[in-house]
């Protein structure tokens, strides 16, 4: 399964992510 | 060949031809793999193979989607038709060895479906309700094999004992200890679910990347804009692309991202910001599997399979999550939405269901937290 996330925010919104890696439910994503 | 009675050489004679067209594919495969290694060398892009239409028609169609809801249908059965009030699905053995209980009626003897992992075994409603052995072996068998396979952590599960989980739907959806998951207080925007980061980004263009190089078109994946009464933010301008219609504030960008949940992974999904949810839109689909191989390969894949779009606001304007199904996890489940039903074998392709949770009572919509409980990817 997959989960699609689609948002506006301000330019500076910066994710915190690298393709490909892995990730667990409550670490951050990204913020201003 | 020659000297090998008429039987045999009728058999044989095919293989000659099986030899060389397989010979001749895996050379073709070899010479396009040099072929892309030599242009990586010249630092030229080499475009990602996409599927053909037949290609993408084919595993949509194929028998995983039945067999996904026919799965579906016995795990209902199994939870409705054995679930006598005190009924335990599978066979009480594979819980705790318990004395027979005089005269007791255990739900085997109504008969029906015992669902024992991803095989639903028959249990006559015959007979001594003590199950069989191999039942009871089967249950632990099926879920060690899945928990080796998929390496998972039981650890973090907020029920660690096997005996407890019924079947492997009951498994599959199982929820962790809130502290194996600490929800990050400083970041605006989290993850939803366990998984691994296929793709992020701003969306340019309205095409978002399933994977690199490989897009698929936002306003097929979310559907039209619905009527401006029921949306909270003003009605678009006639010309303006369909993303000014998603884009609310001068100044903002749209930004996305892919998360892939994998067979072993925590298959329940929370909110991923402070946001408010207006509007539920379902679209029923294929079930193809959306393992990152396949993202590579079928564009538009996501728009293919069943999916439900949760869309609202958050602190910046719009916000929508969409979970989608795949092989095997066709049902969708959100907790506060009783009328989604998902995972239903009939259905007209390229159709979807609106529901707005924007009442007269309740002009917002649903309030979510960042890291609340949302949904539930299920499976069948």
């Amino acid at each position: 399964s997959t989960i699609v996330l689609i948002f506006e925010a301000p330019k500076d919104f910066n994710f915190r992510l690298q393709a490909g890696q892995k990730i667990r439910f409550g670490e951050a994503l990204g913020s201003l | 060949v020659h000297t090998a009675p008429a039987r045999t050489s009728s058999l044989l004679r095919p293989l000659p031809i099986l030899v060389a067209t397989g010979g001749g594919y895996a050379g073709y495969r070899q010479y396009e793999k040099y072929r892309e290694r030599e242009l990586e060398k010249l630092g030229l892009d080499v475009p990602p193979k996409l599927a053909g239409h037949w290609e993408v028609a084919l595993p949509s169609a194929g028998p995983e989607a039945e067999a996904g809801t026919a799965e579906l249908h016995v795990q209902t059965c199994s939870e409705t038709a054995l679930l006598a009030p005190d009924g335990p699905l599978l066979p009480p053995a594979p819980r705790r060895p318990q004395a027979p209980q005089p005269g007791g009626m255990e739900a085997c003897e109504q008969g029906g479906l015992v669902q024992v992992g991803a095989n639903a075994l028959a249990v006559a409603g015959l007979g001594p309700p003590q199950p069989s052995g191999a039942a009871a072996l089967a249950a632990q068998a099926v879920y060690s094999l899945y928990i080796w396979t998929f390496g998972v952590n039981m650890k973090e599960a907020a029920v660690e004992d096997l005996h407890h989980y019924r079947n492997l739907s009951e498994f599959f959806r199982r929820k962790l200890k809130p502290q194996a998951r600490p929800v990050c207080g400083l970041h605006s925007v989290i993850s939803p679910s366990d998984g691994k980061i296929l793709n992020f980004g701003q969306v340019k263009n309205c095409e978002v990347e399933q994977v690199k190089g490989v897009t698929y078109s936002l306003e097929s994946f979310l559907g039209p804009r619905t009527p401006s009464e029921d949306l909270p933010f003003p009605p678009a301008t006639p010309h303006s692309s369909f993303r000014s219609q998603l884009v609310t504030r001068e100044g903002n960008e749209l930004y996305h991202c892919v998360i892939y949940l994998a067979p072993g992974d925590y298959h329940c999904f929370h909110s991923p910001t402070d946001w408010t949810v207006s509007h539920r839109r379902h679209f029923p689909g294929s079930l193809m599997s959306v393992n990152p191989g396949m993202a590579r390969w079928i564009k538009e894949l996501f728009c293919h399979n069943e999916r439900v779009v949760l869309t609202g606001d958050w602190k910046h304007g719009f916000f929508s999550l969409t979970a989608v199904g795949a092989t095997n996890v066709g049902s969708i489940r959100i907790y506060f939405d009783r009328d989604l039903h998902t995972n239903s074998p009939r259905y007209s392709k390229g159709s979807y269901n609106d529901f707005s949770f924007v009442t007269h009572a309740n002009k917002e919509g649903i309030p979510m937290r960042k890291g609340e409980h949302l949904g539930e990817f299920n499976l069948g």
